[in-house]
């Protein structure tokens, strides 16, 4: 089943690599996330890593659009993190941080970024004429077997799973609008506290 | 299929990002490859990116390996391409040098690295108990349905088709043992001139 084998190949090929300390000289994404504290003067809400899953598979290429999310501004990324991987020397590992606007004068950052397996697949399914009728039906079950499969493969990996925070979330709302993603980030934040 | 998604997914998560000109700033593969050739005074062989497909999923982590490969050494890689993609603030996308000893004088230099996705898929494969029995079964169709879906939708675009050369080869010889990877790039090499 796609949603499952892209799931997998995201916490194989990129969430496992990341996220726990993984015996090379090499920081792991809490060290990170504390070094970016101390050179931005800054709070980071919490050490884990929000990874968003839109219902309608949209992953724009930032979180920042001031017509749909007006509270979320860019910030500097974490230090990337380099690793030689099947050939490909010193690939580059590289996280975001943004800041939401609470009110004029309070500011949280959080490290988050869409589910890029999805923005993939929405790639593929606009390019591939023959499939798109069978994956329009099936978008849906493709995009919730992603999410349960890796919230399954997290809980097994102890190191991981306390360091990263899936949001699958319908991301449009009665009318057809797209939703403020600043709002969907700190309603969780307001549940994790 | 499984073997078609990952190959979907390869080329529109990552080739069709890396190798024509996408209209930002960021140089295409062959304008990388160009300055290299200026910057480190050598001659590539192909402005052609060399994807390795061996038939047993195994991709070690870099194709410098003095045992199996002794003709081939590390280079320094491309200048990296940066790009914002589904949240992740300027990703970096870098592609790998290695030089292949011919003979004591000369050395042919090409760009290489194996085709990631079977590297994750392997690590899924290894990992997942309840799958194994099924994927073993099943390995040689999705490896075989990878290249042969990535060799079709490659051709479909006259942008990428040229620029990139997909090396599908039994890596193991009749003893098991794992063939030096720079007589099978060599030997590509030679039926390309
Ligand atoms: N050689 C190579 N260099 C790259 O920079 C690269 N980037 C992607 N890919 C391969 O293309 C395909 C599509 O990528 P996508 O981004 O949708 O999924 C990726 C993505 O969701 C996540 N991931 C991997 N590296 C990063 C990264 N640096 N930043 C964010 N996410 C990443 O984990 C998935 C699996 O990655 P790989 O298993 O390494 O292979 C990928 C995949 O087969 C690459 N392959």
């Amino acid at each position: 089943d796609y949603g499952s084998g892209m799931a997998h190949s995201f916490f194989h090929g990129y969430l496992r690599l990341i996220i726990p300390k993984t015996g090379t000289s090499e920081k792991n994404l809490e060290e990170l996330m504390k070094d970016y504290e101390d050179e931005h003067h800054v709070k980071l809400e919490f050490y884990k890593l929000f990874i968003l899953i839109p219902k309608s598979l949209y992953c724009p290429t930032s979180l920042k659009n001031d017509d749909i999310s007006p509270s979320i501004e860019e910030s500097s990324s974490l230090r990337p993190k380099e690793m030689t991987v099947a050939g490909v020397q010193n690939r580059v590992y590289k996280n975001s941080v943004y800041k939401i606007r609470l009110d004029k004068d309070k500011k949280v950052y959080v490290s988050a970024e869409y589910a890029t397996p999805l923005k993939t697949f929405k790639d593929v399914v606009s390019y591939n004429g023959e499939h798109s009728k069978h994956y329009k039906k099936h978008k849906n079950d493709i995009v919730l077997q992603f999410y349960l499969t890796l919230q399954k493969v997290l809980k097994e990996h102890e190191n991981c799973t306390n360091f990263c925070e899936l949001i699958f979330y319908d991301d449009k709302d009665e009318n057809g609008k797209y939703k403020d993603v600043g709002q969907i980030l700190l309603q969780r934040i307001k549940k994790l506290r």
